[in-house]
């Protein structure tokens, strides 16, 4: 069965395409035929993954307002199974335009429904923001997962965005769950950090991640050769906090 | 003469919000009247200044929307001089509700027009975006202040930032300059980190500041006790920076 996983936080830097791009990554490295929808106009995730802005004239933008369907858009990645649905800056006027059309929230709903059958996960890298696009994303998602910065603005946020899922499950998606809220950029040395995750684990439980994703130089470096952590130094302890990730995350959705 | 500067960056978690705060309670430190609207959802600003969700009742979404004018909604900080218009999450669906007021770029324009006129200083918090309310920041603001994270997916958005400024200064706004971009969470041991400044610095010449905000605990332990680096901890590196940056900015100013 096909899985729709929505990667998001309306705070901002919170490793949410650092998170998108590498356990897509290690999703395909065990098997798992692969698509990463790129829904931020930043394009983050489309440059993560080695895609020059020249080789992007389709992307979301178009399948979203129905002029192309998804598989059109989606293009091969050096990673083999992962396949990457690439964003521009023309997703920017995205929330005012889409604002105006029909069925506005469940417009990649309605894209997912008649396209991408092949793959069996679907990632979407959220911006930071809970307007239309992330709407978007939690319509057409069975589940979310939440990047959290172990840092007192990220906690701050973290309410209002567990409310806004349960608003969305209950008047637009009723499959829809919290598969995890996993911690990111964790930095042992500082005491705040360690305060932060004391603080989520005690007020969700279950629902935070064993896996805790280390802050390391090397996952930050990757980006800017156009490759994911795991192909740029596949021994740092960040890739391998993603492999971890991606194996309890499979351990998840076979217990839904 | 009044001063609007935007603090302005698409790109999550560069310390916009982190930015505005200190440098809003240095500026006030050395007497001028500031202050801070709060023009991002997330409402952190107004949450690292000790302001209540309880208390902002009156908040910028109503200034927007002409239902009060801005003197109603400022509220005293516990900073002397310092003022702050705070946000709450009834702002997240602002984008979309303004695009279909009339003059919907210029609502925040139109506000400082008839009021806040006794302060010397306001200061914008903008959301990591570049959708209709960063856009309002921009139509109304002089000057623009850009924060950026050494990091290589903050210094890719930086050339669409540059470009759309352009663009606001073209169509809407003559006056609106690029005050300066600031290097924030600049940590020397990080070799990418001097990598990315260099080439900033390489590109960018004279409009990157000299003083460089380093990365110290002790700033993003200050939010989660409401209170602005400056008065949680007056002596430690982040303040130091941020002191010297409201210096370097009143300098630029009186060279325009
Ligand atoms: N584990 C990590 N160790 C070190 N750096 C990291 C790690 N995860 C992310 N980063 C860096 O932190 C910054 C923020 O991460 P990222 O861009 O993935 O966050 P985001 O939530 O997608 O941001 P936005 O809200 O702008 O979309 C990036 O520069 C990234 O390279
Ligand atoms: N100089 C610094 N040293 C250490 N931590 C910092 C520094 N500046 C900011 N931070 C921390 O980094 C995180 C991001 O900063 P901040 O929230 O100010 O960025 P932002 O650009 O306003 O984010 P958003 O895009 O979500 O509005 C926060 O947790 C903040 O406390
Ligand atoms: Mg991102
Ligand atoms: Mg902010």
């Amino acid at each position: 069965k096909r899985r729709i996983l929505a990667i998001a936080n309306q705070k901002g830097g919170v490793g949410k395409t650092t998170t998108a791009i590498n356990l897509a990554t290690a999703l395909a490295a065990v098997g798992e035929k692969v698509v990463l929808v790129d829904l931020d106009p930043q394009g983050n995730a489309s440059t993560g993954l080695g895609i020059d802005r020249a080789a992007r004239s389709r992307h979301i933008y178009d399948v979203l307002t129905g002029e192309i369907d998804l598989d059109q858009a989606a293009l091969a990645t050096a990673v083999p199974n992962l396949f990457i649905v690439p964003s521009t800056t023309d997703l920017t006027s995205a929330e005012i335009e889409l604002a105006s059309l029909p069925n506005r929230n469940h417009r990649l709903h309605i894209a997912f429904r008649t396209a991408a059958a092949s793959y069996q996960h679907i990632l979407i890298d959220c911006p930071p923001s809970l307007g239309l696009l992330t709407l978007n994303a939690l319509v057409a998602a069975d589940a979310v997962l939440v990047p959290l910065q172990c840092e007192f603005f990220a906690l701050e946020g973290l309410s209002l965005l567990l409310k806004t899922i349960e608003g969305v499950r209950a008047a637009l998606n009723p499959a829809l769950a919290v598969q995890g809220v996993v911690l990111t950029m964790y930095d042992q040395r500082n005491k705040l950090t360690d305060q932060v995750a004391q603080d989520v684990r005690q007020h969700l439980g279950e629902v935070v991640y064993d896996t805790v994703i280390p802050r390391n130089v090397r996952v930050s470096e990757a980006p800017s050769h156009g490759k994911p952590a795991l192909i740029y130094d596949p021994h740092c302890a960040g890739t391998e906090a993603y492999i971890k990730l991606a194996r309890e995350m499979l351990r998840r959705e076979r217990q839904v």
